[in-house]
Order: C-alpha cells, then structure tokens, then sequence
C-alpha cells in the first residue's frame, strides 16, 4: 500500500513535464524512504535518474517497495488535469495494477480523481558509480537553457571546457561557428550566481539535442549542477527543493 | 567528426 501526499501539486507536475520527452514507459520504485525512477534511452545515450524523499511529501506512506510500472504519455496527459495549485495524492495497492491520483483544489471545493493502469515492465538498470569529476559548476538554470537554444541554431554538439574563470560552450556547424562564455562570479550563495571548481581542466563533447532534452527542468529549480570529466559521461543535476533532484546523465561524443 | 558513445561502456549493468 502506497499514499503520498504533496500539497504542492505543482511540483509533479514539473517532474513529469521533465521527464516525458525523454521516458516513454519506465517503473517508478515507490520505496519506504522515497520514490525513484532509473530510466535510460534505448540507444544508451542518455540515463535518467530521480529522487523525490518521503519527508519532502506532506504525508507519505509506503510499507514495502513497489515497482510501478508507467507509460509517460498517459501519466502526462492525467497530470495535465491536475491545476497548479491543487495538491495531489497518489495511491497505489500492493497488486501494481492501477495507480489513483487524486487532485485537490485549495479550497477542497473541487477533487479530481484518476486511475492510471499500469505496466508490468522489464526495465534495464545499471548501477551509477559514485563518480568524482575533475569540474564542477553552478549556474542558473535559465543560462544553461538560453546556452542550449541558442547553440543549437548553429550546430549539433556543443564543446565544453572551464577555468576558473569562466565556463565556455561552443559550437561548429555549416553556417559558422559560436561560443558563449558564462563568468563565474563573486561569493556565489545568490541563486543567480556562477560558481566553478576545477581539480584539472576536461573539454568535453555532448550532442546539443539531449541537452537541450535535459533543460526542460528548468522550471524545477533556479540552479543546475554540471559536473564532468574528460571523456567520461557528464552530469546535470536539478535540485528539487530539499526533497531530492532529478540527474541526467549524458555520455560524451568523441573523436573518431 | 565525432562518435556518440554508450553509457553502457561506462556504467557496468548490475
């Protein structure tokens, strides 16, 4: 048995809007201490991993773990009914085969309520090695989506290196060529700071398209986390509030 | 030109 409540409704929905170009069926693990989702593309380029803690719900309920099993589409346009202030309640039983989301308006004079029918699904997972980058940078989440959408009107893989001074996108295509460079800046606890960390310099190679995939969290938080290595898959980290994060990872392009 | 690689060469399956 399975209920878990967020007053801020809104929230999910973020999360699912995030996830729906990325995820089209994937299994929800609704554990005792939280809810998580591994998702990889079927190419194995990009993997998708979520954590949203019991404690971050305003009431949370769950005796065993439950692989809940879901197709994205239908959970997307389910959510979309739910209004962005209204607070939503899943609830599953042991037997996976239907998931109810409730949607409650402020005033409780309007509840919606809604049963998704599962999946039963056999997922790839892998296991995530607990990497340590050699460059670690905040920046506001809008920047890195302005990055993207402007990048991609030159070309298709976007270049990235960092000093310490600034972090620095570029790009090649048949038209020209174009590069943005964000400055870190001053004592950076403002959310619209830039900070980076650099143990030793990486220039990396990414596809543009998934990156550009990967911004569409922006809403979820001011800030996002970009952590990366040479050669070596790169790390986008949306914190949700203090309840968890959503983190993509991209593996990198390289010479051929 | 560059090669898009798999994350599966760099996260073992369990």
């Amino acid at each position: 048995m399975l209920e878990a409540r967020l007053a801020q409704g809104n929230v999910l929905k973020k999360v699912i809007d995030s996830l729906r170009d990325l995820v089209n069926e994937a299994n929800f693990e609704f554990t005792p201490s939280g809810i998580t989702l591994q998702s990889m593309d079927s190419a194995h380029v990009i993997l998708v991993s979520l954590l949203l803690r019991a404690d971050g719900f305003d009431n949370y309920r769950c005796d065993r773990t439950i692989p809940v099993g879901i197709n994205m589409a239908s959970l997307s346009k389910i959510i979309r009914a739910a209004a962005n202030d209204d607070a939503i309640t899943l609830r599953a039983d042991d037997n996976g085969e239907s998931l109810n989301l409730i949607f409650e308006a402020p005033n409780a004079g309007r509840v919606s309520d809604y049963e998704l029918k599962l999946m039963d699904l056999d997922v790839e997972q892998v296991a995530l090695p607990d990497m340590s980058y050699d460059v670690t940078v905040r920046m506001p989440s809008e920047e890195l989506q302005r990055v993207c959408r402007d990048l991609s009107a030159v070309g298709e893989s976007v270049t990235i290196n960092a000093t310490k001074e600034s972090i620095n996108f570029g790009v090649k295509g048949e038209l020209g060529s174009g590069s943005i460079a964000i400055r870190s800046t001053a004592p950076v606890d403002k959310k619209e700071g830039v900070s980076i960390s650099m143990r030793q310099p990486a220039d990396v190679s990414f596809s543009l398209k998934f990156l550009t995939q990967f911004t569409k969290a922006t809403p979820l938080s001011e800030t996002v986390r970009l952590e990366f290595s040479n050669e070596c898959p790169m790390l986008v980290e949306y914190p949700i509030g203090d309840m968890g994060y959503i983190r993509f990872y991209l593996a990198p392009k390289v010479d051929d | 030109s560059k090669r898009q690689t798999s994350l599966l060469s760099f996260f073992p399956s369990p």
